[in-house]
């Protein structure tokens, strides 16, 4: 048989069979099944010449090239060692079956060999005795054609090595606003070989405290240091940041995460002595960094701190306008992301410019006092004297106001009028000669 | 301007000097865009001349000085009721002339001021009549380059017009005497506006203030003795005035 054929069952027998098998005759079978089988030979008949030890002539059944059975005779011989009716086992899925005779038979009578088949017969690996190193399935055994399947109880889970069950824990994602989380067993001993996550992850914009309770004990090794997790420990991962084992006898407390999402991973090798944890999680809004002040205006409303959709607005103070990025806008608010940042900066006041007084037909303007144009500086129009004199009040000022308007003291916003002066010459006829 | 002197630089900054084609005349600055002159310079036997053929000139005493810097009109509006068919009506002989530009006012250009509505018109007071018109050289009639002035009193009106009865006894045509004019001069002559005054300013002060008080617009002869001046009664006109510059 060639190494890639498949053979579940057949037959064989003595070279010429059913007639007396020739002298000198030497012939070998090797069987394999599938792994997973064994083979089952079942003789219908067996007729070699009988000689003490089968010496002359017999049929030989090695397994790995160890010999397991030598035959010769026939159910009736006296000498011989004839394999009976009943079938025999491989240990394995191979056989070896050699066939010889020597070169002279008996004359009174002619032997005819053997004629057997052969199928291959299922393991059950389940019913096997225990080897070393315990069964195979540390708990439910399934027998299958060729192999084997382990199983679990419920509440258990197979582990990566196919054969042994762990306790199931931290199964599932922790969605809820807030929940209680426990090692196995709590507050009894945890169970050796675990590896539990559980996974706490909440809306975008909220983040998780942690509080433990003050019952906590994952065995560790002290040192200098603080306690090592050698063995045992709880590990807590958050986004983009270093995890961070906990063991030790002391509670860790409260634990502000910060982050939306926290993964927790218990392990327990297979052997020390925890006793496990147990908190209770809480979420609240995420915090935004305080948003600081504004030089000539204010942030409103002005908390002690500021979380998740909360909007702060901010004013200028009078005479002072919104600039954000050299652009003047007319109003501002922001709000806390998700993500705990604003999603604006803050905006700058500056001081409010009215623009250059309009002109005065022959006349001008003097600024009086402030920056030039800006926020409450003072100006007064005045005429080309003596040509032209200022309508009304003479001593009429205008401000800068906040509405970016040059008003005067009475709130108009109307500049004055140069009027001009009539009959007034600059020199005199001086006629003194009478 | 007969019997009179050189008028200094900006002691008359209101005088304009007026021409008409080949005609000359005077003028009156009392806004920035208009100019007061006698309807006559603009209008002769019930034809308005062109705005186009009018060029004023401000600033100066000197006619050499300022002809290079005429002013253009905008449009002229002279009085509804003026009337010289007959070259013996003077009526009304008030204009207004709207400037093209607007001035502005320095020490040789301003404003003179426009009569109150209560003005008196008291007879001997004196006024100042100036021009560009003719003066009197030595008997001689010459057109002068120079801006000259004469102070002349107000006439009292039933003496202008008993020597103006005189006059016409004399076999003079004279025009009529309305209400809307006065008489300002001396009985002895020699002090008189002249041909090429018309339009010029008689003023009156006031507080040491200016006002126009009449228009050089019409007389027999010049510096004639008996014969007086005859001027545009300004006050008559204020109503006419404020709106034909508020409706222009």
């Amino acid at each position: 048989l060639s190494d890639s054929d498949t053979v579940m069952h057949g037959e064989l027998h003595s070279p010429q069979y059913p007639e007396p098998y020739p002298p000198n005759a030497l012939e070998q079978w090797d069987l394999t099944v599938p792994e997973g089988f064994q083979i089952r030979l079942t003789f219908t008949h067996l007729d070699i010449e009988a000689s003490d030890g089968c010496y002359y002539d017999s049929l030989t059944v090695l397994h790995n090239g160890k010999l397991l059975w030598k035959f010769c005779g026939n159910e009736n011989s006296g000498d011989g060692n004839h394999p009976g009716h009943q079938p025999i086992l491989s240990p394995g899925n191979s056989l070896t079956l050699i066939f010889q005779s020597d070169d002279s038979n008996p004359e009174r009578h002619q032997n005819v060999g053997f004629f057997a088949h052969f199928q291959a017969i299922d393991v059950d690996e389940c019913s096997a005795p225990e080897t070393g190193n315990g069964p195979l399935c540390s708990q439910i055994c399934l027998n299958t054609l060729g192999s084997y399947l382990c199983a679990c109880h419920h509440g258990y889970e197979l582990r990566s090595d196919k054969s042994t069950c762990v306790l199931t824990c931290g199964d599932g994602i922790f969605d809820e606003p807030e929940g209680h989380l426990s090692s196995p067993g709590y507050p009894n001993l945890s169970p050796y070989s675990l590896s539990c996550q559980y996974v706490i992850s909440v809306k975008n914009g909220f983040t998780v405290s942690l509080n433990f309770s003050d019952i906590f004990h994952i065995e560790s090794v002290d040192s200098e240091n603080g306690p090592h997790c050698l063995h045992h420990w709880l590990q807590v991962t958050l986004p983009n940041k270093e995890p961070v084992k906990l063991c030790g006898k002391k509670s860790p407390g409260l634990i502000d995460t910060n982050s939306s999402s926290v993964t927790l991973e218990y392990h327990t090798d297979n052997e020390g002595m925890s006793k496990g944890w147990s908190l209770d999680y809480s979420t609240g809004r995420m915090k935004c960094p305080m948003p600081g002040s504004v030089t000539r205006g204010r942030v409103t409303p002005s908390m002690t701190e500021y979380f998740y959709r909360d909007h702060i607005y901010v004013r200028c103070d009078q005479g002072y306008k919104l600039m954000m990025n050299t652009q003047e806008i007319k109003t501002f608010s922001t709000v806390c992301q998700s993500n705990g940042q604003w999603h604006l900066p803050l905006p700058e006041c500056h001081i409010i410019d009215c623009g250059d007084p309009e002109p005065l037909l022959n006349g001008g303007v003097t600024f009086l006092s402030g920056s030039q144009n800006q926020y409450l500086s003072l100006v007064q129009y005045h005429c080309n004297e003596p040509f032209y004199s200022l309508e009304g009040d003479q001593n009429v000022t205008f401000t800068c106001e906040a509405d970016r308007q040059w008003r005067s003291n009475d709130l108009a916003v109307t500049k004055p009028t140069c009027l001009p002066v009539c009959g007034q010459p600059t020199q005199e006829i001086r006629d003194f000669l009478r | 301007i007969f019997g009179g002197k050189d008028a200094p630089q900006n002691t008359i900054p209101w005088q304009v000097l007026l021409t008409v084609g080949s005609g000359r005349g005077g003028g009156i600055i009392i806004a920035d865009k208009w100019i007061m002159t006698a309807a006559h310079v603009l209008a002769h036997k019930g034809q308005q001349v062109s705005k186009d053929l009018v060029k004023m000139y401000v600033g100066g005493t000197e006619v050499g000085a300022m002809i290079n810097s005429p002013l253009y009109a905008e449009s002229v509006h002279v009085h509804p009721g003026y009337d010289s068919v007959d070259d013996l009506s003077y009526n009304n002989d008030i204009a207004l002339i709207k400037l093209g530009n607007p001035l502005t006012f320095r020490a040789a250009v301003m404003p003179v001021c426009l009569p109150a509505k209560d003005s008196s018109y008291t007879t001997g007071k004196i006024g100042l009549v100036s021009g560009f018109g003719l003066v009197n050289d030595n008997g001689s009639r010459i057109l002068t380059n120079r801006m000259k002035y004469v102070q002349l009193p107000l006439v009292d009106r039933k003496k202008c017009n008993d020597s103006f009865n005189l006059l016409k006894e004399r076999k003079h045509k004279v025009p009529h005497l309305t209400n809307n004019m006065f008489c300002a001069g001396t009985p002895e002559g020699g002090k008189d506006a002249c041909q090429g005054d018309s339009g010029s300013p008689f003023t009156l002060t006031e507080n040491k203030q200016f006002w126009v008080a009449g228009i050089v617009s019409w007389g027999v002869d010049c510096g004639l003795a008996g014969a007086y001046g005859v001027y545009t009664k300004v006050v008559e006109y204020l109503d006419w005035i404020n709106r034909t510059m508020q409706e222009n």
